[in-house]
């Protein structure tokens, strides 16, 4: 199963996260 | 000549079942492979073109198997109850090959599990996930596939594969496929209890500041935001810019709450937004003025949702979640789910190897998508099914039923959903960062 996430976000967005990286509910994915 | 047919043994063999079941995948593939040449199916993308499966060899022989019913079948045997005896044993060996994490479950007795499929959908202790104080967090234990900005209107799959945007989430169907159901929850209904609180189905309070995450929410969205409320705010926008060259409209659909609330006078020299692309004409530019949350009326008929504010852009993030994984989803960052759009489709393994094979993968999966806002404007999530987890679930949205066999699937079509009722005064389904929304179930 996979989840999809599409958002509008400022420019300045940016994700903490990179590809192949294994993340757990409700740790950080992107800041501003 | 006789004679040899009449002595002549006849000595009859076995073909090989896998040699029968290749030459039967062999054939389906072949169908399948000539009717998507034809176009039969009905997924577009944003130019209008038919988007069909496509990729090597293998991947026909994928798509010839019967994916649904044999996600289904998965379904019904892993819930099928266990013998008490077994479960710690095999559990604990599923736990072992896919690297569950047993410490974390919120009941640790493995003998109260009474199916594989319960043990899959287990919940963890409270506190085992700590949500993090940042705009965006992780909804899902997995493993990041792909993120990055959206260019063009498509979205990256994996590195260098992509898929349309419009077709992922039903922006440009076909409108004679799109079956609308638009039956809201009715248990959710909520009631606001105060100016700045409102209640969910659990009877926890709720902070519009911290649900909007903007010091606007308390003093701008006035209090009992509904549709009269949304079209005096059209007809004030339109008045205080003094718009013109308005096509003044007919009798349209939302004409009946013109009637309903409104005198003549009032009405004079003001056009009705009576159609979609005119609502949405407008809706982009009142982004652009940075005009903030534009009332629901406008943000639904907003095509394409095109109407990205000045200085944002469009953002994606692609999750897996492996077998082993806690399959729960949670919410990403707060923000309000306005309606969610049912596709019904194939259940492709959406693992890595063959999400870097078949383009369109999640195109042609099985999908819900949640579409809503947040505090920088337009936000959606689509959880994704695959053969093993094929079934979806919702906590708020006991309506939706996916995996489900029918007699005739139209390819592209949707079934939608307001939640419009879940909060009037937000115009759909609050959620806050961290908070359960629902899982994926095996089958």
């Amino acid at each position: 199963s996979t989840i999809v996430l599409v958002f509008e976000a400022p420019e300045e967005f940016d994700f903490v996260c990179k590809p192949g990286q294994k993340v757990r509910v409700g740790e950080t994915l992107g800041d501003i | 000549i006789s004679n040899a047919w009449k002595t002549t043994p006849i000595k009859w063999y076995p073909i090989p079942a896998l040699l029968g079941a290749i030459v039967l995948v062999g054939i389906q593939a072949r169908r399948n492979y000539v009717a998507d040449r034809q176009g039969r199916g009905k997924i577009v993308d944003e130019n209008g073109k038919v988007v069909t499966m496509s990729g090597p060899w293998t991947v026909y022989v994928l798509g010839a198997l019967p994916l649904n019913t044999i996600s289904r079948i998965w379904g019904w045997a892993n819930n099928l109850t266990l013998p008490v005896w077994f479960r710690p044993f095999g559990f604990r060996l599923y736990s072992r090959i896919f690297g569950c994490n047993l410490d974390e479950m919120k009941d640790e007795d493995l003998t109260h599990y009474r199916s594989l499929g319960e043990f899959f959908y287990r919940e963890l202790k409270d506190n085992a996930r700590p949500i993090a104080d940042a705009p965006l967090v992780s909804p899902a234990d997995g493993k990041v596939l792909h993120c990055g900005s959206i260019q063009g209107r498509r979205v990256e799959q994996v590195k260098g594969v992509t898929y349309s945007l419009d077709a992922l989430l039903g922006l440009t169907s076909d409108p004679q496929g799109i079956e609308t159901s638009a039956k809201p929850d009715s248990d959710s209904d909520h009631q606001i209890t105060d100016d700045r609180q409102f209640a969910n189905v659990n009877g926890i309070e709720y902070s519009l500041e911290r649900l909007i995450g903007d010091e606007r929410a308390g003093s701008q969205i006035p209090r009992g935001w509904t549709k009269l409320v949304s079209y005096r705010w059209w007809k004030s926008w339109v008045r205080s810019e003094n718009k013109t060259g308005i096509p003044a409209g007919g009798k349209g659909k939302h004409d009946s709450i013109r009637d309903a609330h409104e005198t003549d006078d009032e009405d004079a020299g003001v056009p009705t937004p009576d159609t979609p692309e005119m609502i949405g004409k407008y809706a982009n530019v009142a982004y652009e003025m940075g005009s903030g949350a534009l009332p629901p009326i406008l943000q639904r008929h907003s095509p394409g949702h095109e109407g990205i504010g000045s200085g944002n852009k469009l953002f994606f993030c692609v999750i897996y979640l492996a077998p082993g994984d806690y399959h729960r989803f949670h919410s990403p960052t707060s923000w309000v789910v306005e309606r969610r759009r049912h596709f019904r489709g194939e259940l492709y393994s959406v693992s890595p190897y063959v999400a870097s094979r078949l383009p369109n993968l999640f195109v042609l999966n099985e999908r819900v998508a949640l579409l809503g806002r947040w505090r920088h404007g337009f936000f959606s999530m689509i959880p994704v099914g695959a053969t093993n987890v094929g079934s979806i679930r919702i906590n708020f949205d006991k309506a939706l039923r996916t995996n489900v066999r029918q007699q005739r699937r139209l390819a592209g079509t949707y079934s939608e959903a307001s939640y419009s009722l879940a909060s009037k005064l937000l115009g759909g389904q609050p959620l806050q960062s961290g908070e359960e929304m629902g899982g994926f179930l095996l089958g």
